[in-house]
């Protein structure tokens, strides 16, 4: 089971993760210790490191429109100006006593807190992210909400003109999304919902042709035979199409955390 | 904008990678 929920986030913080928890081994298995190394540098380049990425955060804040985002992501910014501020306490208790406990101690917190803010920072900007996305299929289901009032050719012009963009939208980042994604199987149900979405589109289409064209002929005096069964198949491929952009939306929601409530 | 968030983010996390094999480099002699 993958940690991380996109590829992204797992190439920047793997690596951290994995030396963070072998530096708490390494403590827990030599309490005494040695003595530490002048830790100034390492520690000046993680402090210009968070001082950019708090700088990119702030305007990141400022330029979003995203409330959710506004509310969550200084927390993280603060997280990980708070761990950088332990990293260079400890670097300086250091330089006074190599071998000072406490000042181990504020290494590793400072550590764990740069993992920690930044993967709270990451997720946040990508849940953001995913909120973009998730707005663009709202459209296209409201599109697909007045499906079933469209009556005339010009009317149906008008439809795909405003449904085709959207879609294709949906369709280009949903699909970039799912490779985005560490967890497979919520990759293949992207993949899946996709598809289908892409198979009824042109059948939903060609379903408002048909109602259309049988309504017209009623109203120029033909037989309005069918029409009712037009309008049930249209309705249906509607309702099709809605419920895989609802099932989409449900799996961009997920994170591999939601894995138990998923199952 | 989201290509220079993922950017320095990875920035902090080699700086943050390399500061712990520094630390780790004294503790493992």
């Amino acid at each position: 089971m993958p940690v991380f929920h996109t590829k992204t986030i797992e190439s920047i913080l793997e690596p951290v993760a994995q030396q963070v928890s072998r530096l708490v081994i390494l403590h827990e298995e030599a309490e005494d210790g040695n003595a530490m190394p002048d830790l100034s540098r390492p520690v000046q380049a993680v402090s210009h490191a968070v001082a950019d990425l708090v700088k990119v955060g702030r305007e990141t804040i400022n330029s979003s429109d995203d409330p959710i985002l506004k509310q969550d992501m200084p927390a993280a910014l603060h997280r990980v100006e708070g761990a950088s501020k332990f990293l260079e306490e400890a670097s300086a208790m250091l330089k006074g006593d190599p071998y000072s406990g406490p000042a181990r101690k504020k290494l590793i917190e400072g550590s764990r807190g740069i993992l920690q803010g930044t993967s709270a920072l990451l997720l946040c900007f990508d849940e953001s992210e995913v909120r973009k996305i998730i707005r663009e299929c709202k459209k296209v289901l409201d599109y697909l909400a007045v499906a079933e009032v469209i009556e005339s050719m010009g009317d149906l012009v008008q439809f795909l003109k405003d449904l085709s963009p959207c879609l294709s939208k949906v369709s280009r980042e949903v699909s970039f999304r799912s490779e985005e994604l560490t967890h497979q199987v919520h990759r293949e149900i992207l993949v899946r919902c996709l598809d289908q979405v892409k198979s009824l589109a042109p059948i939903l289409i060609c379903s408002m042709k048909i109602f259309i064209h049988i309504i017209t002929q009623s109203k120029e005096g033909a037989e309005a035979k069918g029409a009712r069964e037009a309008a049930e198949n249209r309705n249906y491929l509607a309702q099709r199409m809605t419920d895989e952009i609802n099932e989409i939306i449900r799996v961009l929601q997920l994170t591999t955390y939601d894995e138990d409530e998923w199952d | 904008d989201a290509g220079e968030m993922v950017r320095q983010a990875r920035v902090l996390g080699q700086a943050t990678a390399h500061l712990i094999q520094s630390i780790k480099g004294e503790a493992e002699r």
